[in-house]
């Protein structure tokens, strides 16, 4: 967050966000692993008092008193461990704080990227310097903590979102996710729907078993499901070998350098007894062959800060962390305990290589910084899930992508940023990746998108941001997936990568109601009893005599579930005017192999809030089951552009 | 029997709370222990769900699934920090 404010453009959304107290009044609730109050982020100097509406309570514990940690800024935290300890007995005290405390890091981290208050001058370990702050700095906080120790669970879950939305959240945040299951049994879901209804914004991150397809969390479709990108920043540390050869890796090391003439390397697999010596796992390194050397050490199974630790408590100088087929190039720098580096499979395969062909390989790491500017960026990070949901495949997911590569927040004080027990370091700030650090970026741009405008729904709100996201660089083709090094598709990053100062303005949205959402429910042949599990309707039954179809859902994206055989699929849609009048005209990049037509091909709207209907017909001849193929369909006035991504799919 | 006790999420319908009871909770309480002598109610949900959570053994989870006003009884799930 001392980059991707400016990433993000926010640096140029000044002028359209009102510094009313509309964008003040936003509470965005963060249930994750509580908060270490006491780090900058979360100061209050040029906050307002704390909005009348607000409800929510400092909720008090051992460790944790609520004159010294909440104000206007973090104006809640409660806890919830009645589930967790149900589930995994009492609490241990001497390792977790029965309190909204942070004892793990991941939840200051996330809170202070939702809407942090600026801190200037700071860095991790002398990488990443710059002014941190959160993406929405006015709006305030309320910490939920629901994760411990031994995991989430969801009666925790549940209680907190129930007390988040009656205390006042506008905006829910989870970084956090389950296995997939259908809506009405996905605790999160449940949640969501009646959040949803009340009118908060909710958004979950998308998970981190990718590049596989179909391995979504949270898909839910009144939930905004985020994915993860890089952003223009790196942290080479880069690997020089004696004959002559060099790769580039990442590192956020810190500390002694390595000597300047190069160490004698070794492979992990040939300095152990152990078969899987090779991922250098606790205890299985021969001190005798690893004494003063670089090790080259495979990813995959342990932590991989954690290999660094092994390898440094054999004796060994330094270590090179080698990415296999699993990652591919993907590369995530951490804050090794060594000098260290991590490098994709190619170059990894590469040193190998050496390794195998040198009798006497040796080598040494340069360590080289911080890098802005790095092209192309964003591109979609290896580890972010993908779609298409498989749960209602109708419905694209993930929504979008945002920055979840390297992302510099607040930390705890408890833990090391590695997180490691051998780690005793304490950082104000640490370094992390995941669809956990994406979320938060966008959970901060909606808290910014309700502020700017109240009036607008939760769908509403998710569709300016998707609408206006972009799926490619400037002049430069498709944003990449770093898991191929081709061009991602929207089963990757969905409507594509956010764009707040667009989002701010985005024409003409794609509104949704609950009313929307329940006959979507219908047309997914929910029963009365499940719908009501969802909503709290206990009387609300699908009209017998009505055709739903999901298809109808006002969705601002595009997914086509084809039948084998030749087929034709129609969808409508309602766009609504949140800007000012004009015309509207459709275009459409339709794949090979798939009609797209759309009715009418321009739409006038002559007045704010009115709505107009449009229909899009995709015919398809017979493909193989498995195919998919992409494209976009468009509306644009000149000044505005309202995008939706098409995928399509044959089963 | 506590060993098999997992934690299920009971979804009540709000609306049919018999006469009888003066407060949701109480119909919950009631609820919980007509199917078990000894089970609590973790958390009372009011606001994005109606229901409560509660440990059950499977067979109490199944008996609480035919009590009136009960719309359904969900094993909770496990989440993890992405």
């Amino acid at each position: 967050t001392t980059r991707t404010p400016e990433f993000l453009g926010l640096d140029r959304t000044e002028g359209f966000i009102p510094q009313s107290n509309t964008t003040s009044d936003v509470v965005v609730g963060v249930l994750d692993t509580g908060v270490w109050p006491e780090r900058k982020s979360y100061d209050d100097a040029g906050l307002g008092p704390v909005p009348a509406s607000w409800k929510g309570a400092c909720e008090e514990g051992k460790d944790f008193k609520a004159a010294n940690a909440c104000n206007r800024k973090l104006v809640g935290a409660r806890f919830f461990s009645q589930g967790y300890e149900a589930r995994m007995g009492p609490i241990n005290l001497t390792r977790e704080s029965r309190s909204p405390r942070d004892n793990d890091g991941h939840g200051t981290h996330t809170s202070s990227t939702v809407a942090g208050s600026a801190v200037p001058d700071v860095d991790f370990l002398g990488y990443a310097a710059g002014t941190a702050r959160g993406m929405s700095t006015r709006a305030r906080i309320a910490v939920y903590k629901v994760c411990w120790l031994g995991g989430c669970f969801g009666s925790d879950i549940l209680a907190a979102m129930d007390k988040a939305i009656e205390d006042g959240c506008g905006v829910l945040s989870l970084s956090l996710g389950g296995g997939m299951s259908d809506y009405y049994r996905d605790n999160i879901a449940v949640g969501a729907f009646s959040a949803m209804a009340m009118g908060v914004v909710v958004s979950c991150s998308a998970g981190n078993a990718g590049p596989g397809a179909s391995t979504l969390s949270n898909v839910a479709p009144w939930i905004t499901t985020v994915g993860a990108g890089t952003l223009d920043r790196d942290f080479p540390a880069n690997v020089l070998l004696s004959n002559g050869k060099n790769y580039t890796g990442v590192s956020l090391y810190s500390g002694k350098p390595l000597p300047s003439s190069p160490l004698p390397f070794i492979y992990a697999g040939n300095a152990t007894n152990t078969t899987n010596g090779n991922l250098c796992m606790t205890g299985t390194l021969l001190p005798d062959k690893v004494a003063g050397k670089i090790v080259l050490c495979d990813r995959g199974i342990n932590a991989r800060v954690q290999k660094g630790s092994v390898v440094r408590d054999a004796g060994g100088a330094g270590m090179i962390l080698a990415n296999t087929a699993a990652n591919g190039e993907e590369l995530v720098a951490d804050a090794h305990l060594l000098p260290a580096t991590a490098v994709g499979e190619i170059a990894g395969d590469a040193i190998k290589s050496y390794l195998f062909s040198d009798p006497n390989p040796t080598a040494t790491i340069a360590f080289r910084g911080t890098k802005v500017g790095v092209k192309p960026s964003p591109v979609v990070a290896a580890f972010s899930s993908r779609g298409p949901s498989a749960i209602t495949p109708d419905i694209l997911k993930p929504d979008l992508i945002a920055p979840g590569v390297n992302i510099l927040a607040a930390w705890t004080g408890s833990v090391g940023p590695t997180g490691q027990a051998a780690d005793p370091r304490r950082t104000e700030f640490n370094i992390i990746s995941g669809t956990s650090m994406s979320c938060p970026h966008v959970s901060g741009l909606l808290a910014l998108l309700k502020g700017a405008h109240p009036d607008w729904s939760p769908g509403a709100i998710k569709s300016a941001l998707m609408t206006t996201a972009y799926a490619a660089y400037p002049g430069d083709g498709g944003i990449l997936d770093v898991a191929t090094g081709r061009a991602a598709t929207p089963f990757d990053f969905g409507a594509g990568h956010v764009d707040p100062p667009k989002a701010l303005d985005p024409g003409l949205v794609y509104d949704l109601t609950t009313e929307d959402y329940l006959d979507f429910l219908c047309a997914l042949n929910y029963t009365p009893l499940q719908i009501a599990r969802l909503s709290r309707l206990t009387n609300y039954t699908c009209d017998r005599q009505k055709a739903y179809e999901v298809s109808d859902l006002n969705y601002p994206s595009f997914a086509v579930a084809f039948a084998t055989a030749s087929t034709t699929v129609k969808h409508t849609r309602t766009l609504t005017n949140v800007g000012a009048p004009g015309t509207y005209k459709a275009t459409v990049s339709a794949p090979e192999g798939v009609k797209v037509v759309v009715e009418p091909t321009a739409l006038t709207f002559s007045a704010l809030g009115e709505k107009k209907n449009y229909t899009v017909t995709f015919s398809t001849a017979s493909q193989p089951s498995g195919s998919t193929a992409f494209g976009r369909l468009e509306w644009s006035d000149a000044q505005h552009v309202v995008a939706s991504p098409l995928a399509f799919s044959w089963t | 029997a506590a060993a098999k006790k997992r934690t299920y999420i009971v979804h009540m319908a709000k609306s049919q709370m018999p006469p009888a009871f003066a407060e949701h909770r109480h119909w919950y309480d009631a609820s919980l222990r007509s199917v078990s002598d000894t089970a609590e109610i973790l958390y009372a949900y009011d606001t994005v769900a109606h229901g409560f959570s509660a440990r059950l053994t499977p067979a109490e989870a199944r008996a609480m699934e035919r009590r009136p006003g009960v719309l359904g009884v969900m094993a909770e799930a496990r989440y993890e920090l992405h």
